[in-house]
């Protein structure tokens, strides 16, 4: 018995979790404060299973053909992609920067190792985010606990085999304590070779 | 309890054949 907003269908695949995708769109002039943030914000849809999921995915822009400041997230059901909720609050997330035309193929192999359950850490992950900006794209994958370092070097581990990731690649972490200081992101990250 | 894993494999293959009701 299904007791969720969305059930999977007769005969479709369940995931472990629904997700729920959301899409934001910012002037980037404008201050990026929390409240013009959840403005931006829209809520696109629900899913709870493999089948649903890719039926609602294929009807999306792939995110690499979006122009200017905007950002695709999924994340599970009831968790609002914010620093402030209540699922994030303690939380933090990795980054992975992405040099322009590799964002839709990264996009899609992280979602597909959140969604199946590739990380294996419980509870931990949150929720995942592709941000299309004006230089580079990045990627970012956000948990619970930010300072629970097992899981925090389960995810960057996954993270290498799922993305692929060359050894050397560049992995930053930063806390959203950090990102709610600093209004900002993607700066003053700490670097994980 | 136990968790619903599935590799990037089989949710590919999930795309390409649709559940048929």
């Amino acid at each position: 018995v299904c007791l969720q907003t969305v059930c999977p269908g007769a005969g479709e695949h369940p995931l472990q979790y629904n997700y729920t995708f959301w899409y934001s769109r910012r002037t980037p002039s404008r201050p990026a404060s929390s409240q013009s943030y959840e403005q931006n914000i829209r809520q696109i849809g629900t899913v709870a299973s493999v089948e649903q999921f890719w039926r609602f995915y294929s009807h999306l822009v792939r995110p690499g053909d979006l122009s200017g400041h905007s950002d695709f997230h999924l994340f599970k059901e009831g968790i609002k992609p914010m620093w402030e909720d209540e699922s994030n609050r303690s939380g933090g997330k990795w980054i992975i920067r992405l040099r322009k035309g590799l964002a839709s193929r990264f996009w899609e192999n992280i979602i597909l190792a959140m969604l199946g359950e590739q990380f294996m850490v419980g509870e931990e992950i949150c929720g995942a985010v592709v941000s299309i900006r004006f230089q580079e794209d990045i990627l970012s994958i956000w948990n619970r606990t930010s300072n629970d370092q097992m899981t925090t070097s389960r995810i960057r581990d996954t993270l290498r085999r799922v993305l692929n990731l060359p050894t050397n690649t560049i992995m930053e972490y930063k806390t959203h304590n950090d990102s709610l200081r600093d209004n900002s992101s993607f700066r003053n990250t700490k670097i994980s070779l | 309890g136990t968790r619903i894993i599935y590799d990037r494999k089989f949710l590919l293959e999930c795309r390409s054949s649709p559940v048929t009701k």
